[in-house]
């Protein structure tokens, strides 16, 4: 059965793109079939893996206009539906429709069963997009950087998707939560990352990703990290990562 | 005469507030009145001024409500509209709307004479929020981080600001575009400048804001950085952009 999971955070700049590209990487190489879907008008998911957006194919299409296709990337067992610019229209044209929360889930019953799991890069924001992709979803992955900021916006998402629960998606749940860009020699970093083992202990990874430059080297080449290089700390802890999200599972 | 500006990229976590909170502090503290509005719902700048959200006063019911007041911050000359959790309903209430776009310029009109400049800080997207950020301003500064994905964001933004510009604000320019997050001991980070330098050259201050870690504390005391520690290598950046913002104007 396919597990439908989104990588979401309203704030931006954390790693929704870098955790939901190389995780869903790792997890095809270990044999998984992955679809990823790139919901985000930038398009960034879709560059880091080495293909364009606007093409025939794509995420606005998909929504909107009941195309189901989607494309092989260069990766065994890794599949994609790529971004488009029509995309950053999509929000204000959903909100006259009728059942308008539901455009995203009745397109991917369509394809569920092609696959393992499907994640879902969302953009940084509590759009009509993002509420679509909460009620398509089984789970929600929630990156963290380990910054200030961060610490204020994890409330405001858990209210959101409490709300999305209670009214349009009764399945929806918490995947898990993972630190990222962690420096382990910066005090402010050690107090964020105790402060969410604290109040989110439950949901918390204990791998947590550094931050290391190897990760945002990896779009310019097309590529995820865990293929341009395996070996940097980087790859390895979205690795382990991977490890801990099949074990979890279970 | 007021001038109106924008600190505006779709992309998440390129320190668009972080630059509105220093730069709006910095021009408070050389004599100019400044007033922040703090669009986001996440409510970062907000917070980085010491004040509260959803207060009596606050962006949304400044929009959508016809209330014209602001508030003095604990900063001579510094004043702010805080942000507000309705925000992320307010572009769903306003696509229905009339001449949607224009609800923030009308309300800015009424009290623009009271200040030298208004910055406003914006979400990390394009939506009718932004939108209507475009059309009430005179001119847009866009933070650019130096990293892969940050130059992928520019052409879009330009392209979104020059649409505004032709059919709903014609006076709307570019103020500047400013580097941030450089860590001059890092290719990437080296490259992207060169390539921004390259392609937006005329807009691209001398200023760059380097990464420093002093900046992403300040936050959490609720003062700007350039009170917080005024001697470390972020806060003279930003004294120094705000001179060379001040230049430019004249
Ligand atoms: N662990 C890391 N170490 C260093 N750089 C990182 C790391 N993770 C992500 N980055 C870089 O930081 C920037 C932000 O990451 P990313 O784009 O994945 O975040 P996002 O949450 O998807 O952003 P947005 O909110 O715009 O969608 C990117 O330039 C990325 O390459
Ligand atoms: N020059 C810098 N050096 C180090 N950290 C920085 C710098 N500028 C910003 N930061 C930190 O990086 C994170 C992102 O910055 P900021 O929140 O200002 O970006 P933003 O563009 O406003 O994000 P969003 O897209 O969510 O609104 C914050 O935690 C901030 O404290
Ligand atoms: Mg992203
Ligand atoms: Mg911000």
């Amino acid at each position: 059965k396919c597990k439908i999971i989104a990588i979401s955070n309203q704030k931006g700049g954390v790693g929704k793109t870098t955790t939901c590209v190389n995780l869903s990487a790792a997890l095809a190489i270990s044999g998984k079939k992955i679809l990823l879907i790139d919901v985000d008008a930038q398009g960034n998911a879709t560059t880091a893996l080495g293909l364009e957006k606007n093409e025939q194919i794509n995420s606005y299409d998909f929504i909107n206009r009941d195309c189901s296709d989607y494309i092989q990337t260069n990766i065994n067992n890794l599949f994609c539906i790529p971004s488009s610019n029509n995309l950053s229209a999509l929000d204000v044209e959903l909100s006259s429709k009728d059942q308008r929360e539901y455009f995203l889930s009745n397109q991917i019953n369509k394809i569920k069963n092609d696959f393992d799991y499907i994640f879902i890069d969302c953009p940084p924001s509590l759009s009509m997009i993002t509420i679509n992709v909460f009620v398509a979803s089984d789970s929600i992955l929630i990156p963290v950087q380990c910054e200030f900021y961060s610490l204020e916006g994890i409330a405001q998402l858990l209210e959101t998707i409490n709300a999305i629960k209670g009214n349009l998606n009764k399945k929806l749940h918490i995947e898990g939560i993972v630190m990222t860009m962690f420096d382990k020699r910066n005090i402010l970093a050690n107090n964020v990352l105790s402060n969410v083992k604290e109040h989110f202990g439950d949901y918390l990874y204990e791998s947590v990703i550094p931050r290391n430059v190897r990760l945002s080297e990896a779009p310019s080449f097309g590529k995820p990290a865990i293929i341009y290089d395996v070996h940097c700390s980087g790859s390895k802890a979205y690795l382990s990562l991977a490890k801990e999200f099949l074990r979890s599972r279970k």
